[in-house]
């Protein structure tokens, strides 16, 4: 389509030769509040039209999927320290599909809302729909991805997106002989799944890997009711005790690699 | 520290030209995590163990993977998440392999296959990209993971 080589990508500043093709662009998911969500879609370097395509959605909420997903986790290029030029990624996942990083919601990184009070009542709920808006127009402007095998994959609080927009895409796909958005699966990692048991399951691999004390540990488990989902004052100050005072200087995110100075 | 480099390369003009972004003049800076969003997010669902069981009835191809030294959503808390579906195991668990070495364990159940990825935070890809790459493959092929 016209609008799709408007999005196409000649080659980003700093970029090395390839051989797969890239586009970017907005797509609107809201007229009314002028919601448009930001993409970035890298083609497999082979046979591009026989592999499936997957969406990958970061978590947050409020975080980018340019950010982490493209740019250091499974996109096709790493940005070196000094921001001023990129090299490649050995195991980018555009090795074996069509990669489709999208920034959801509107508000996350390019992805904006001519509406700002949409950036204080963004939920679950809108997230999804407006992702379903994205994929529908989104497959208007690249009809080569109708009826091809569609995975989404994702990350962190993208635990709540990714069933959250496959269950949205299955209930709209119900009425439909011939469905353009063909949901083969999802996969998700470090998922937000369930307050209550991952709440629990954290608090034993926080002890399990002696990261706090046995009394803080037994502390927690009194004080924090975790089939609520608001936690009293009480359980909040010992888990800040636990993060403040006996986690130490550490990623969170990855216990044993050093932190960033 | 490679989120900042981020910070750097995307606020770029020249790259917000080349990727079409920032086209109608977005009134902050780009940034990989809006503090607004975060602070302000409304409805969360309590858990999405409801939606996994749904859409496993209707034959989704669904894996959840762990990367083990994570302890913002660590491995223990998807393992006792998922324990509540009560699946019936289809493939005992085993440890799954890459370059010769263990890049993790898995199990495979009806409707769901979990795997753990070896030495991997938060953002498995980053840490192990090569094992991270091998679990894309295994789940995009819909077989389970290598025994060797």
């Amino acid at each position: 389509t016209k609008q799709q080589e408007l999005d196409r990508i000649t080659a980003l500043p700093g970029q090395p030769p390839v051989g797969f093709s890239q586009f970017s662009g907005y797509v609107t998911v809201n007229e009314d509040h002028g919601r448009a969500l930001f993409y970035w879609l890298t083609q497999s370097a082979t046979n591009p039209d026989k592999k499936p395509l997957v969406l990958w959605l970061n978590g947050g909420p409020g975080c980018s999927s340019v950010a982490y997903g493209a740019s250091e986790e499974i996109g096709p290029f790493r940005i070196n320290k000094t921001g001023s030029s990129l090299y490649l990624n050995k195991y980018s996942w555009n090795k074996v599909a069509n990669i489709l990083f999208l920034e959801s919601p509107a508000g996350v990184g390019f992805s904006y809302t001519n509406t700002s009070s949409d950036l204080k009542d963004s939920g679950d709920n809108r997230t999804a729909n407006d992702a379903l808006n994205f994929l529908i127009r989104w497959m208007s402007r690249f009809p080569q991805y109708k009826y091809r095998d569609f995975y989404i994959s994702g990350e962190s609080y993208a635990g709540h997106y990714v069933p959250q927009l496959a269950n949205k895409i299955f209930d709209y796909n119900k009425g439909l002989s011939q469905p353009i958005i063909n949901l083969k699966g999802f996969i998700v990692g470090n998922a937000v799944t369930d307050s209550k048991y991952d709440n629990i399951g954290t608090v034993a691999f926080w002890w399990s890997h002696a990261m706090i004390s046995d009394k803080t540990y037994k502390n927690i488990l009194n004080s924090c009711n975790f089939t609520s989902d608001k936690f009293s004052k009480k359980c909040d100050d010992i888990v800040d005790y636990a993060m403040n005072h006996e986690f130490g200087d550490i990623d969170q995110y990855s216990i044993y690699t050093p932190t960033c100075k | 520290c490679t989120e900042n480099y981020a910070e750097k390369y995307y606020n770029r003009p020249d790259v917000q030209k080349a990727l079409h972004a920032n086209t109608t003049g977005i009134p902050y800076k780009w940034t990989a995590c809006s503090e607004v969003l975060i602070k302000n997010w409304k409805d969360s669902e309590f858990s999405i163990l409801p939606t996994y069981r749904k859409l496993m009835a209707a034959g989704l191809r669904i894996w959840v993977f762990s990367g083990d030294t994570d302890s913002v959503v660590p491995v223990t808390a998807t393992r006792f998440s998922l324990s509540h579906l009560n699946l019936k195991i289809k493939t005992q668990w085993y440890p799954w392999y890459s370059g010769g070495q263990v890049g993790g364990w898995t199990e495979v159940y009806d409707g769901l296959t979990f795997a753990t990825v070896r030495g991997a935070g938060h953002e498995v890809p980053l840490f192990q990209p090569r094992r991270a790459f091998i679990l894309f493959q295994s789940f995009l092929a819909g077989k389970e993971l290598p025994r060797s």
